[in-house]
């Protein structure tokens, strides 16, 4: 694992979230879910507990926009680049990023699972950078894994707990 | 020399930039005869991905290229 130079992290366990906006390609619950499961992905070890709020500025923006969406790195249509999320600090940091362009999913394999696409992007937004490790979750390139029985691998939870700590159990 | 726009070395060259902080070269002197920066960055991506390091745009890596992925650089600055 690795994470962002001067190792950016929240400076509190508790962390907020809003949804901006939802993409077309699911129902609005189930965006809502697959956004809980995948923070949840790093909360069960890990001392971070995640709040959702629906206005005013959270920590965690989540947005779906193609193409030019108001940051400094644009998308690129179809494939190539499918989300990218910034490190922990204020303004756009935590901000995640989708690009509406590609087309995402929940429960099937076509497309790009919005879970396994979500999970990532989080790490990043919670400071972890790119592993090397080609089975962790903050391996750059996309892979699919079912959501129903995803484990966080050893790598991405030693990456977090390097930043926060390990869970009160 | 520039790499000519649409082939794979100027979309390698994208790529780099994008994500292994590779600067962009085209006002280096034709003259320079060290390594030029593509290749050493190329090396770096190789051995980020674990393919093998040859400095040289092969079929792996361009098929490593061209997978969905983050947009996130894979290297801090």
């Amino acid at each position: 694992y690795s994470t962002f130079p001067g190792n950016l992290k929240w400076p509190n366990n508790n962390v907020t979230y809003r949804i901006e906006n939802y993409t077309p390609d699911l129902p609005r619950s189930e965006v809502d879910q697959v956004i809980k499961d995948a923070l949840d992905v790093w909360a069960k070890v890990s001392p971070l507990r995640f709040i959702r709020i629906n206005s005013g500025v959270a920590d965690i923006m989540i947005s779906f926009g193609r193409r030019e969406h108001g940051d400094a790195y644009p998308f690129d249509g179809p494939d190539g680049t499918l989300a990218h999320a910034f490190a922990p600090s204020a303004g756009l940091g935590g901000d995640t990023h989708f690009d509406e362009d590609e087309t995402f999913t929940s429960h099937t394999t076509a497309g790009y699972n919005l879970f396994n696409v979500a999970a990532h992007e989080f790490g990043h937004a919670l400071g972890l950078s790119h592993s090397t490790d080609p089975g962790a979750l903050m391996y750059p390139i996309y892979s699919y894994r079912d959501p129903s029985t995803f484990v966080l691998p050893f790598d991405d939870m030693k990456g977090i707990q390097s930043l926060y700590g390990v869970k009160n159990t | 020399a520039p790499l000519p726009p649409g082939s794979n070395a100027s979309f390698a060259e994208d790529y780099l930039e994008k994500f292994f902080d590779l600067k962009n070269t085209n006002t280096s002197s034709s003259n320079n005869r060290r390594v030029s920066p593509f290749n050493l960055k190329l090396r770096e991506m190789q051995q980020f991905f674990r393919l093998e390091e040859t400095g040289v745009l092969d079929e792996k890596t361009l098929e490593v290229m061209n997978k969905p992925r983050c947009g996130i650089p894979d290297m801090a600055e």
